[in-house]
């Protein structure tokens, strides 16, 4: 997956 | 940032306002679960210590700090402020039946063996079941506040907007991570039978009670 994505979510 | 997932954002947001709301209002904590707060505390905190490693927006650091805050401003509410009318002999639940299975399926099923990977797979799989402890300590009373279940339903309205979001972005964004969504799917799912009792008696005006 792609880390730098889900960090945008809560 | 899309529709769906603003809306869950501003669920999340809402859900910690009335929780707070109702421990200040009422100078009572009764009825909720210390428990789940640890939990959701320990979630926040495992998550979004990559606040120190990836910057995305003001919007989202903003976001993180004031859910990792809220967290521990309700533990010192529930433990130290309003001890006195914390529900202690009904919340029961023992942490550790979750806090372990979670640790562990996160050093089994994660997307990478690191240590920032582990702990956000750690507070993903963990925030799936943090609520337990409050919906187990409503089923030992048979009932919540009002205030109580309007908390709960936001709670769980918050990840229910999260799925409709990995929708969007799957088809529009061609992403998703197979971890969020199934734990996601799990929490939403725990919310189900709260749902039904949150809409067919509080939404008519009637307490919420657990059918007797």
């Amino acid at each position: 997956s792609d880390s730098s994505k889900k960090h945008d979510e809560l | 940032m899309n529709i769906f997932r603003f809306l869950g954002d501003a669920s999340h947001f809402a859900a910690i306002i009335i929780l707070v709301l109702k421990i200040w209002k009422t100078r009572s904590c009764a009825g909720l679960s210390g428990r789940s707060q640890i939990a959701f505390a320990i979630v926040f905190t495992t998550r979004y210590v990559d606040l120190l490693t990836s910057y995305v927006s003001l919007y989202n650091s903003l976001a993180k700090i004031i859910f990792i805050f809220s967290s521990y401003a309700t533990l010192y509410l529930i433990y130290f402020r309003f001890k006195a009318t914390y529900d202690g002999n009904h919340d029961t639940f023992r942490l550790e039946f979750l806090l372990v299975p979670c640790a562990l399926l996160a050093l089994i099923v994660n997307h990478r063996f690191q240590v920032v990977e582990l702990l956000w797979t750690f507070s993903i799989y963990l925030e799936s079941v943090a609520i337990l402890p409050q919906l187990f300590l409503i089923s030992k009373t048979g009932e919540a506040e009002t205030i109580t279940s309007h908390y709960l339903f936001s709670l769980g309205s918050y990840r229910g907007l999260y799925i409709l979001n990995w929708i969007y972005r799957y088809y529009v964004q061609n992403y998703y991570d197979l971890i969020a969504i199934s734990a996601g799917v799990l929490q939403t799912l725990l919310y189900c039978d709260f749902f039904y009792l949150y809409i067919t008696r509080v939404i008519k005006g009637k307490a919420f009670a657990l059918p007797a």
